[in-house]
C-alpha cells in the first residue's frame, strides 16, 4: 500500500522550542508550589532532596507516594490548577 | 482542610467586591453572574454576606491579567496556572487574578450570549439550521451590514429566533465610549487600522477607537472576542480566518496538522505560510464558577485541601452538578461558624398542611435528569388492605425512578415524588426484585448505572431490572465487622453515596464498589442537628431526610435543616 504523507511537524511562533524536560518541569514545580526551597534544591544530594519533595507532593495532592518522577506525578504537574503554593513558603 | 498560617480571616461579615475588568471571552453579565454564584457557595454555609460594589476599594479585588499582571506573579499562557488570590487582609489581600490567556467558559464550551434579536440574550444554539444548512459558529449570512448573528433555537428556519454575536462592529466593553461599536477605518498614533488591534498597550486587549480618529478624540473601547477567537498563539483574540492555506494545503476548519499534541488551531490571516499568524480554536475552556469559588476560598482564608474531591484541591477538575464538599464546609466554618438556618426543635402535633410555614427553598441544585429505564414488569397490588398508612415506621426507604419506596415486611408502597398521585400498593417485594429478603435495612438507586443496591444485615445485593448480583457481604465493600446493618444511603453524585450505620457514614465509590480511605466519619460532623441513629436516611428532591420512628427530619445540600415532621402525615401524606 501507498505509504501516506509524513506528518510535517511545525514550531510555531510564539510557542517555547522544545519545551521543558520531566525534570525541569518537576523541579520547576516543586520549587514553586513550596515542596522544596531554592537552599534545599542546591544542598546536599539532588536526588534525595528531588525524591523527598517529591514524596511531599505526593502525600498533599494524593497521589501514590514513591518518591520517584512516575507517570500519575508527571501528569499532576501538567495539570491545569490555582497558582497559589500548597507548603506554606 | 487546611487555613493560612495565623487562621487569617476577616474582620467582618458584610464583604465587598469588585470586578475590576472583563476578559473578552465571556460576556459580561454572565461573568458578574458566575462570581455571584461563585460568593454564595460560601455564604450559604456561613454567616458571610458579599456585595458587588462599582467603584473605590472593595474587600476582595477581583482582576483579569495575563503574564506578569503587577503582583510579581506572572501567570503562565495557556494552561497550567489558572487563577491565583491572596489571604484576608488589606491591599492586595483578599485580591482574586484570574489568568486572561485561559478560555474562559462556564467549563462545557464556548458561551454565547446574544444581544438585541428577538431572543432575549438567549445564548446561541449551536448547531442551527438556516435556510436548511447547519451551522456551528456565528454567521453573517442573510445580511448585508456584516453583523455576525446566530439561532437561540436548533432550527431558524423553524422559530425565527435569533440574536447578534459578540462583534466589536455591534459593541466595545470597557473605555470610554459607553460600549460604542468601533469604526474602522480609525487613526491611531498617525497610522489606519481596519480591525482591532493591540499596538499600543502591552496587556494584550484588543482595542478599537470608537470614532474616526484616536489620535484626535481619544474615544476608544476594548473589543469583545468573537465565537471564532483564538487563544493563545501569536494573535490571541483575532478570529480565524477560513479558508487559510498552510503548507501549500487549504483548511477551511481548525486543524491539528503540524502538531504533536493535537490542539486544533488555525490562523488568524489567509496565509499561514507567509504570515505565520496564529492561534489556539476554543475547547471546552474552564470554568470562570468553579475556578472563582475555589479563588474565593483564599481570599476568606482557606489554603489548599488533599482531599480530591474537594474544592479547595488545587487542581481543576469540571463537575457538573456541582457541590461544596464536607471538606469544605467544615474550613470555612471553622473561621467563620455556621449559616443561620433554622434550629431543629422537636416535633409537635402536625399542624394540617395548609397552616404549616412552607420553608423558604433557597435554591436547590438541579440534578440532571437522565431517561430512566422503564421497570420491567408492572407489580401486582397484593391486598389494598395493607394500607401503607397503618404502618407505625418502615424497614427502608428510598427514591427509585424518580419514585419514594417504603419497604416493610416483603411487602413495599410507592408514592411519586413529583405528583400528588397518591400511594400505590402494596406490592410484594420479591415480585420485583426476586431473592430479596422479607426484611430489608436500606436501599438506594445509583443515579448513574439506575442499579438498586439493597442491604440487609451484613449482605448487600445488586439489581440491574431483574438481574441481581449477590447477596455478598458488606466486607466486600470495606466496611468493617463492627457494622451489624446499614441503616440508610445517601447519593451525593460523581458516582458516590454515603452509607450511615449507628453514628458514623461511610463514603461509596459506586462504580468500584469500595468504600473512600478515611472513612467512618462521625455523623454530627457535618450533618448536625438530626438524629444521630436515624433509622431510614434517604434522599428525595435533592434533600436529605433523616427518620426516626414516627418522625424526620429534613436537611438541605447546605446541611441546614428546614423542616421536622411526621413520616406518615407529610412525606406519604396519609390522611
Amino acid at each position: 500500500p501507498l505509504q501516506s504523507k509524513p506528518q510535517a511537524v511545525v514550531t510555531f511562533p510564539g510557542e517555547l522550542v522544545g519545551a521543558w524536560s520531566d525534570l525541569e518541569l518537576a523541579e520547576s514545580y516543586l520549587l514553586r508550589f513550596g515542596y522544596t526551597t531554592e537552599v534545599e534544591a542546591k544542598t546536599g544530594s539532588k536526588h534525595a532532596s528531588l525524591g523527598k519533595a517529591l514524596r511531599k507532593m505526593q502525600k498533599q495532592l494524593g497521589l501514590e507516594e514513591t518518591g520517584e518522577l512516575d507517570a500519575s506525578t508527571l501528569e499532576a504537574m501538567r495539570a491545569p490548577r490555582c497558582g497559589v503554593p500548597d507548603q506554606p513558603s | 482542610f487546611l487555613t493560612f498560617e495565623g487562621d487569617l480571616k476577616w474582620d467582618h461579615m458584610d464583604l465587598t467586591y469588585r470586578v475590576m475588568n472583563y476578559s473578552p471571552d465571556l460576556d459580561r453579565a454572565v461573568i458578574d453572574d458566575a462570581f455571584k454564584r461563585a460568593f454564595k457557595v460560601w455564604s450559604d454555609v456561613t454567616p458571610l454576606t458579599f456585595t458587588q460594589i462599582y467603584s473605590g476599594e472593595a474587600d476582595i479585588m477581583i482582576m483579569f491579567g495575563s503574564g506578569e499582571h503587577g503582583d510579581g506573579y506572572p501567570f503562565d499562557g495557556k494552561d497550567g496556572l489558572l487563577a491565583h488570590a491572596f489571604p484576608p487582609g488589606r491591599g492586595i489581600q483578599g485580591d482574586a487574578h484570574f489568568d486572561d490567556d485561559e478560555f474562559w467558559t462556564l467549563g462545557t464550551g464556548l458561551v454565547v450570549k446574544t444581544r438585541h434579536g428577538n431572543a432575549n440574550g438567549a445564548d446561541c444554539h449551536f448547531p442551527f439550521i438556516f435556510e436548511g444548512r447547519s451551522y456551528s459558529r456565528c454567521i453573517t449570512e442573510g445580511r448585508k451590514d456584516g453583523l455576525p448573528w446566530c439561532a437561540t433555537t436548533p432550527s431558524y428556519d423553524h422559530d425565527k429566533k435569533y440574536g447578534f454575536c459578540p462583534s466589536e462592529l455591534l459593541y466595545t466593553d470597557g473605555g470610554n465610549s459607553d460600549g460604542a461599536p468601533c469604526v474602522f477605518p480609525f487613526v491611531f498614533d498617525g497610522s489606519s487600522y481596519d480591525s482591532c488591534t493591540t499596538d499600543g498597550r502591552s496587556d494584550g486587549y484588543r482595542w478599537c477607537a470608537t470614532t474616526t480618529n484616536f489620535d484626535q478624540d481619544k474615544k476608544y473601547g476594548f473589543c469583545p472576542n468573537r465565537d471564532t477567537a483564538v487563544i493563545g498563539g501569536n494573535s490571541q483574540g483575532d478570529p480565524c480566518v477560513f479558508p487559510f492555506t498552510f503548507l501549500g494545503q487549504s483548511y477551511s476548519a481548525c486543524t491539528s496538522q503540524g502538531r504533536q499534541d493535537g490542539k486544533l488551531w488555525c490562523a488568524t490571516t489567509s496565509n499561514y505560510d507567509t504570515d505565520k499568524k496564529w492561534g489556539f480554536c476554543p475547547d471546552k475552556g474552564y470554568s470562570i464558577f468553579l475556578v472563582a469559588a475555589h479563588e474565593f476560598g483564599h481570599s476568606l482564608g482557606l489554603d489548599h485541601s488533599s482531599v480530591r474531591e474537594a474544592l479547595m484541591y488545587p487542581m481543576y477538575s469540571y463537575v457538573q452538578d456541582f457541590q461544596l464538599d464536607p471538606d469544605d464546609v467544615q474550613g470555612i466554618q471553622y473561621l467563620y461558624g455556621r449559616g443561620s438556618g433554622p434550629a431543629p426543635t422537636a416535633p409537635v402535633p402536625a399542624p394540617t398542611e395548609e397552616s404549616q410555614p412552607m420553608p423558604t427553598e433557597a435554591g436547590s441544585t438541579s440534578t440532571s435528569e437522565e431517561e430512566t429505564p422503564e421497570p420491567t414488569a408492572e407489580p401486582i397490588p397484593v391486598d389494598p388492605s395493607w394500607d401503607a398508612c397503618m404502618e407505625e415506621s418502615f424497614d427502608a426507604i428510598t427514591e427509585i425512578n424518580g419514585e419514594l419506596h417504603f419497604f416493610k415486611d416483603g411487602k413495599y408502597w410507592t408514592h411519586p415524588s413529583f405528583w400528588k398521585s397518591g400511594i400505590q400498593g402494596a406490592f410484594f417485594t420479591a415480585d420485583t426484585w426476586p431473592g430479596l429478603p422479607a426484611v430489608i435495612d436500606a436501599a438506594f438507586q445509583d443515579v448513574l448505572t439506575k442499579r438498586v443496591f439493597f442491604f440487609a444485615s451484613r449482605q448487600f445485593w445488586v439489581f440491574s431490572g431483574k438481574s441481581v448480583l449477590g447477596p455478598r457481604g458488606i466486607e466486600k465493600l470495606g466496611i468493617g465487622k463492627e457494622v451489624t446493618r446499614i441503616t440508610g444511603a445517601l447519593q451525593r453524585g460523581r458516582g458516590k453515596v454515603l452509607l450511615f450505620s449507628g453514628e458514623s457514614y461511610w463514603r461509596l465509590d459506586v462504580k468500584v464498589q469500595r468504600v473512600d480511605k478515611g472513612y467512618p466519619r462521625a455523623t454530627d460532623d457535618i450533618f448536625t442537628g438530626v438524629p444521630l441513629d436515624a433509622r431510614n436516611v434517604f434522599l428525595s428532591q435533592d434533600k436529605y431526610h433523616f427518620c426516626q420512628g414516627k418522625f424526620y427530619w429534613r436537611m438541605t445540600p447546605r446541611y441546614q435543616v428546614d423542616r421536622v415532621g411526621y413520616v406518615k402525615y407529610d412525606i406519604l401524606q396519609c390522611p
